[in-house]
């Protein structure tokens, strides 16, 4: 199936989004 | 007993694989043998989105700000950061031996990297540990089949480019074999 890839930048962004509280 | 594998919330990015984060530390004045870094080694914690690893990695403390001999690992789940563990037993790992001051950031890149699928290597990558030590710091990546060349040389194009290292950073790909023989020879009944 297909890979789930994440850079650098999409990671970072997900650390303050309120989900990740 | 089997333990339930963690599973996204809600809403949540999934990631590739699930991942585990261990810590060891060495207690001073005892021997390293495999009972006890077993010992030594214990698990924080299981996620497999990107928003459940920020809430583990936001209350751990930097690699930077650890001192003695400690270690972070940052492992697939169900594979043990221990040689002896059948997807490593086969394997190997590139070494990179860092100055003081530069720990927090490249071990936050080289996991961000391994996170995000960014080595390309399919199922091959096992984990990665950051080592503190008293002069250097070390941090490395761990791969299952350490004779495999194209995967090693991939993983060691991938680092050079998500670390963002000096140029003169030496990288250093050691067997877990070899890495079993060396410990051994320094035992006394070797």
């Amino acid at each position: 199936g297909t890979r789930i890839i994440y850079d650098r930048k999409f990671l970072l962004d997900r650390r303050n989004s309120p989900i990740a509280q | 007993t089997k333990k339930k594998m963690v599973v996204p919330g809600a809403g949540e990015h999934p990631l590739q694989y699930n991942y585990t984060f261990w810590y060891s530390r060495r207690t001073p004045g005892r021997p390293a043998s495999t009972q006890s870094y077993e010992q030594n080694i214990k698990q924080i914690g299981s996620f497999a989105s990107v928003e459940q690893f920020w809430r583990f990695y936001s209350h751990m403390i930097r690699p930077g700000d650890l001192t003695g001999h400690s270690d972070f690992h940052l492992f697939k789940e169900g594979i043990k950061p221990m040689w002896e563990d059948d997807a490593n037993k086969m394997g190997g790992k590139w070494i990179i031996r860092l100055r003081k001051g530069l720990a927090s950031r490249c071990w936050e890149n080289l996991i961000l990297a391994m996170l995000g699928e960014q080595f390309m290597v399919g199922e091959e990558i096992c984990g990665a540990v950051v080592s503190v030590r008293f002069q250097e710091d070390i941090i490395s990546i761990w791969n299952k089949t350490a004779s495999d060349q194209g995967t090693t040389a991939r993983i060691r194009d991938t680092l050079r480019r998500v670390l963002n290292l000096p140029p003169n950073t030496i990288m250093e790909y050691k067997t877990h074999t070899d890495s079993i023989k060396y410990s051994l020879g320094r035992l006394p009944w070797a």
